[in-house]
């Protein structure tokens, strides 16, 4: 029997929720939620992102925020990003300093990110991110069950051991009915400053057959740049323009 | 009051039991794990890999099993590898298919860690690696606080940002009171092959200033090798040789 969704909080009115996964750790969830929600966000959207990694969330630091939410009887507000007013929730928000460990069990987790989705007023937004953890376990679980997702976005690396992994993911979220946008290809090369160098760090790409096997579609590739892994360290990734990424959203 | 640590299989005689963790996916964990492992093997010591990634598990990939494991009246019997006879029991030994999802939440995920500790006939062993999930929620903490470690050790990329969360399970580890052996910086900078350059793709590495910061050993870094990620791959982290994992396991 399907899961009843949650009801968001009633100061909240959000037109379209897509969640970003992959199973695998360290591919880029977080850079590619992020990337696409400032890529909305210039366009005009309202855009708000959900950091769902709750004892390993890295949102916050990426985009440099400092202040701590504000509360009312209505519930928890979102942080703004100070260039183009992303609303932010991310638990490293709620803690005293963002590297304190948070030590929770599967109920804790996965009781945070309902209330992400039911406490928080996230207001008019045209576009929420959802940024999962990696993993198949309650986070993600709580997400694909519980929140009215409009579709999902995979992210992988080149390889095959990441395409292992990102495959869970996809049979998870089929086998819980949750539709998949397509598959983002990260970390594809680097070039080499000095000598212009294609480099493949992890092998040819496979992501693209891969995802006509998964008969889903594939939305494009984004190169390593290391402006990206820089500009993540300042919390200034508001700054990052890349034809790449405008490329993939449109 | 200190949780009662879980006791081993009785055929199971184990010397030295180290974690190792990091917090933040895709530093390499998994493939650190596994060159300490080989590292060990070729030293003429009796090594085990105990996978307690249970939702996201890389390593009989990386080793090339195809074998599933054995069980007698007493137990499940670990998967030894081809070339060292590495003995290795993963979630993914358990599945059908290794692309299959295991849809867990925490009691679940818990348990698996907890017989992987007592229902796997693990013999003699010198050294059993524990490769730990991401995050800081059911698997580390099944395996810090009820299984009896000798030393955790540490895997950062150079980044800030994975530092952040690195020290959030530096953190934890001090709360459990599990002593931690030292921090390994992977994904230091990749060589160009074409001209030679040095390319630090995460920045300078601030690893060793932010070991020292913590109280805990520096044990030395990796540069990214596009061998290693062919060799995960293709199943043959066993013919992997390299004098900087030498370098730091003596
Ligand atoms: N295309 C890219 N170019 C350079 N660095 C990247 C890129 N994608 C991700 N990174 C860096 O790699 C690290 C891992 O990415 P992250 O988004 O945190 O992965 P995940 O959310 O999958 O764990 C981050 O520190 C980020 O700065
Ligand atoms: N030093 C390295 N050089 C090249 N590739 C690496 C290196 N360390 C890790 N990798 C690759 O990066 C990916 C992530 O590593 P993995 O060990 O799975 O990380 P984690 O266990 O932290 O998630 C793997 O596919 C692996 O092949
Ligand atoms: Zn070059």
């Amino acid at each position: 029997s399907p899961i009843e969704k949650l009801p968001t909080n009633e100061l909240s009115s959000i037109k379209t929720v897509i969640a970003v996964m992959s199973g695998k750790g360290g591919v880029g969830k977080s850079t590619v939620t992020s990337l696409l929600a400032i890529s909305s966000a210039r366009k005009g959207d309202k855009v708000g992102v959900l950091d769902a990694d709750i004892t390993g969330p890295s949102i916050p630091k990426m985009f440099g925020i400092k202040d701590k939410p504000d509360n009312s009887e209505f519930g928890i507000y979102p942080v703004k990003t100070s260039n183009l007013g992303i609303e932010i929730m991310s638990l490293n928000l709620l803690l005293a300093k963002e590297d304190d460990p948070v030590i929770w069990r599967g109920p804790l987790i996965a009781g945070a990110v309902r209330q992400f989705w039911t406490d928080v007023i996230w207001g008019d937004l045209d576009y929420l991110f959802i940024d999962l953890p990696p993993g198949t376990g309650d986070a993600p679980l709580t997400v694909l069950q519980q929140i009215p997702l409009d579709g999902l976005i995979i992210v992988s690396s080149p390889q095959d051991l990441a395409l292992m992994v990102v495959k869970k993911a996809v049979k998870m979220a089929e086998k819980l009915n949750v539709a998949i946008l397509g598959l983002i290809e990260n970390m594809s090369y680097v070039q080499c400053p000095e000598c212009g160098k294609k480099i493949q760090l992890f092998g040819k790409g496979k992501s693209q057959e891969a995802a006509q096997k998964m008969d889903i579609p594939f939305l494009g590739s984004l190169p390593i740049d290391p402006v990206i892994a820089r500009l993540c360290d300042e919390g200034r990734i508001e700054e990052y323009e890349n034809e790449n990424i405008e490329k993939i959203t449109s």
